[in-house]
């Protein structure tokens, strides 16, 4: 957790294998996949509707168990970025 | 300082006479130097078939500006996950920004509407993507929207500018940019115009915004009128190219489309300077589709130049390049840039040379300066890092600190250059340092890389501090980024096709003569002799040989068993006879009779012969030398089947792209890359929905953002410039119906009445004396919409 930051219920994740690869995982722990994220090969949009939406820390249940799936190289919960128009 | 001559070109929008930043410079204007944008028109590069888009909160796509130019294929939600990035409406039009931003790129010429872009014949899309929640998967996937269909992508947008934060693109964003750099228009780069940091706010330093200090971002920061720093500008090491933008509030600004049809000249800051500058390179792009990502860079540090803009801090660096921290090279100059584009040499290879980390732990003593020393050879050693000439000059830091905004770093060169990474920013009390973070400078453009470079970091504490608590640089690494030839030199050849025929290797070189005849030789003979044996053990000592016999009398005749490169076996003669010139390897003499081609030539299978330019249809192919046949959607391309630079009948080129060109009353639909039919109301649409006309259908009028058979109650219908069909205009407020020309209501909203064809509301008031009314009626108030309700009813009624 860090200070300040507002946790979604979006995940990049990568996972090697294509996209049925890909959608397959996303099912086993209740997400459902978003797609290739532009044209970054093996990267994948997965979003979680039974994690609260924002939220001031990183929630754990069952969808977290994805960080450790063998089969998944890197998973990172997304992260609000606060941007202001110039 | 071209003097365009601004009377040559004039347009009929309304705004055309408040773009004092387009006619700048003639002598009557108030700024003193353009961006000659004007002579850039003048030449004929309005940004035909160049693809840009803008990152921001959306873009309204059936602006009356900006329809015309609009491209749904440039275009993306990434808020709504689909593919029309028409902004989200609110009373408190919080998404007006990419609206803006896209007008000044792309807003169409002559067309009685608003202003002209300055790329104003480019296709301009949006991608929503500031609308919701920026996440790092967000950003990447806005800057990963078709790379090979988009040229440039403009952002005017970043971190906060509170002076307290440091943060830039996350992991997935930095790999998109990597990705467009390496592949995006079909491997030229994509291009990326940022706003230099500012926000609104002050104290803060711009190389804490890791969009603007990466080296695939042109940032871009503004100047005013008059050529001052606006109070909103934050200095940066990275800072490439200035325009004009806002200032003062007695100085003139920007006007540009603006959300719900309309034109503003609110729009402000380094958000307007990026934009100008997209267009700008569009413009480049029209005159020289080839150019990559870095002769972009190259060619804006070329031609901007510092003119009367003020800032204490010009410098000229080694290489003898005026530059500023303010304004970067200086006040861009889109004529110089078309200019050079056409006659433009790629630059070399990027290199990169990393130096090995300095490891060692160092104390920053408060109100002292740290010294600490990299010498590097440029990574001569290494060919394929070696950076002779440099670009971009990284500096990646690992500092402690117990208050971060204490601190300003500068890096002098061994040229003496010096560049300030960073200032001191009083609100930034962090005690997180820098982990890993990277500042990087174009100060040093140009400049030789060998030497010793130096780091100062100075700690000037702005408020009490613990003494015993020090910073510590704990490490630092300098990255150089160049190429090892002078890049102003020629180097490639790759854009001028005036390569002359290769001269042959002097082992190829053989002159044409009719063989020897042979001698006499009693000892062993080597293998390839004939039966009438030899004179020597070697093969040129044959008499007769068994397969081959190579050469004449005057280079040395000599038996092989196969012919060499340039020659065919002549199976009858048993001899190698020459190929046609150019030939590598052939089955004949003549010109039609090429298998292969040397190097420089390309084969034609159309009639077997080597030519070093392709027919129309085809491509030279580097790997096979071998003219290929383009895509059948285009008519010419350039290095692969599908990079296309023209088009067969009934496509249109997009960058380097064709698309079908789609009959009125059909869009091209992306999913099944087909024409499909628009609603039956409009005439030509951006997609399938009543909602998505460009333009009516034959009996239809445009009300709002739709095609209807007949104007709706509260609407009247009369002409509009520039389109084909009528238009319902919105009827006087409070007015249910009235005729043209919409002045004269004919019928009244409940709670009102119609008086002298307006309508007035329903009340009536007790200090409708005489006094009163003569002075509403003398002043004619009630023909004022905001003095209507001055007792007008009961004024006007009573005669």
């Amino acid at each position: 957790v860090v200070s300040g930051h507002v946790y979604t219920n979006h995940w990049a994740v990568r996972i090697t294998g294509g996209q049925e690869q890909a959608d397959r995982i996303a099912a086993k722990y209740g997400y459902i996949n978003f797609g290739q994220i532009g044209s970054l090969e093996d990267h994948y949009h997965f979003h979680h509707s039974r994690v609260v939406r924002r939220a001031a820390y990183s929630l754990k249940g069952p969808h977290s168990f994805i960080h450790m799936d063998p089969e998944v190289d890197w998973a990172q919960q997304q992260v609000v970025k606060p941007r202001v128009k110039r | 300082n071209a003097q365009s001559d601004p009377s040559v070109i004039h347009f009929n929008d309304p705004k055309w006479s408040n773009m004092w930043y387009i006619q700048c410079g003639d002598k009557s204007s108030r700024c003193r130097s353009g961006m000659n944008i004007l002579a850039a028109w003048q030449r004929g590069y309005t940004g035909k078939n160049v693809v840009v888009t803008i990152l921001d909160d959306g873009i309204e796509k059936n602006h009356p500006d900006l329809a015309q130019n609009y491209d749904h294929l440039a275009s993306y939600d990434v808020n709504g996950n689909d593919h029309d990035p028409t902004p989200r409406y609110d009373s408190r039009n919080e998404n007006i920004h990419g609206t803006r931003c896209a007008g000044e790129v792309a807003a169409a010429a002559n067309n009685s509407h608003c202003i002209v872009g300055i790329a104003y014949n480019a296709h301009i899309g949006g991608i929503r993507m500031l609308d919701g929640d920026v996440t790092d998967l967000v950003e990447a996937k806005s800057l990963g929207v078709r790379p090979d269909y988009i040229d440039i992508y403009s952002a005017s947008w970043g971190p906060k500018d509170d002076g307290k934060t440091v943060d830039g693109p996350g992991l997935l964003t930095k790999q998109a940019f990597e990705q467009g750099i390496k592949k995006g228009r079909k491997g030229l780069g994509s291009i990326f115009v940022w706003a230099s940091g500012n926000g609104g706010r002050q104290g803060d330093h711009c190389s804490c915004d890791g969009y603007t200090s990466s080296i695939y971002t042109i940032s871009i920061s503004s100047t005013t009128e008059n050529g001052n720093k606006p109070w909103y500008l934050e200095i940066c090491s990275s800072t490439l190219a200035t325009t004009y933008s806002s200032g003062e509030f007695n100085e003139r600004k920007i006007v540009t489309t603006d959300l719900r049809h309309r034109c503003t000249d609110g729009h402000t800051g380094t958000s307007v300077s990026a934009p100008i500058v997209a267009g700008i390179i569009a413009l480049a792009l029209e005159a020289n589709l080839l150019l990559t990502w870095r002769d972009v860079q190259h060619l804006l540090v070329k031609t901007s130049r510092p003119v009367h803009l003020k800032a204490d801090d010009w410098k000229t660096n080694a290489a003898g390049l005026r530059v500023s921290h303010l304004y970067g090279f200086g006040l861009v100059d889109a004529e110089a840039m078309v200019l050079e584009a056409t006659k433009w040499r790629t630059v070399p290879p990027q290199h990169t040379c990393s130096q090995m980390p300095e490891r060692r732990s160092r104390y920053i003593h408060a109100g002292e300066r740290l010294n600490s020393s990299i010498t590097t050879s440029g990574c001569s050693e290494e060919p394929e890092q070696h950076v002779g000439y440099l670009e971009h000059v990284v500096v990646k830091v690992l500092i402690v600190h117990p208050r971060r905004g204490d601190l300003e770093i500068n890096l002098i060169s061994p040229s003496g250059t010096r560049s300030q990474l960073l200032n001191k920013r009083l609100f930034d009390s962090s005690n997180e340092g820098f982990r890993n973070w990277e500042f990087m400078t174009v100060h040093f453009w140009g400049e030789r890389a060998e030497g010793t470079w130096t780091l100062e970091i100075g700690d000037s504490p702005s408020k009490q501090r613990n003494p015993e608590v020090l910073g510590n640089l704990k490490e630092w690494t300098l990255i150089l980024y160049g190429t090892s030839q002078n890049p102003n030199q020629p180097y490639s050849a790759q854009h001028s096709r005036s390569r002359m025929l290769e001269i042959p290797a002097p082992e190829e070189i053989l002159v044409e003569s009719e063989l020897e005849e042979e001698d006499e030789y009693n000892s062993p003979c080597h293998s390839e002799c004939g039966d009438q044996g030899c004179d020597g053990p070697d093969t040129d000592h044959c008499l007769n040989c068994v397969h081959f016999s190579s050469g004449s009398l005057k280079s040395g005749r000599t038996c092989v068993s196969h012919c060499p490169l340039g020659h065919y076996e002549d199976i009858a003669s048993r001899r190698c006879r020459r190929c046609y010139k150019g030939c590598e390897g052939c089955v004949g003499r003549s010109a039609g009779n090429c298998l292969s081609c040397r190097r420089g030539l390309y084969l034609n299978t159309l009639n077997s012969s080597c030519i070093d330019t392709c027919p129309p249809d085809y491509f030279a192919d580097e790997n096979q030398r071998q003219c290929l046949r383009c895509h059948d959607t285009c008519m010419r391309c350039l290095w692969s089947a599908d990079r296309c630079t023209a088009c067969s009948r009934g496509y249109s080129l997009a960058g380097m792209t064709c698309v079908p060109e789609c009959t009125n009353g059909t869009f091209f639909h992306l999913e099944e890359m087909t024409c499909s039919p628009c609603h039956s109301s409009c005439r030509t649409c951006t997609g399938p929905g009543k909602e998505e006309c460009i333009q009516c259908a034959e009996g239809y009028l445009q009300q709002e953002w739709r095609c209807v058979p007949t104007c709706s109650p509260g609407y009247y219908s009369g002409e509009a410039a520039g389109v084909p069909h009528n238009m319902c205009y919105r009827c006087e407020e409070n007015c249910l119906s009235c005729s043209d020309p919409g002045t004269t209501c004919t019928r009244c909203k409940e709670g009102y009445s119609l008086v002298s064809r307006t309508c007035i509301v329903n009340a009536s008031c007790n200090n409708a004396d005489e006094v009163f009314c003569e002075m509403v009626k003398s002043n004619r108030l009630c023909g004022k919409r905001l003095y209507r309700q001055f007792c007008c009813r009961t004024c006007l009624m009573n005669g």
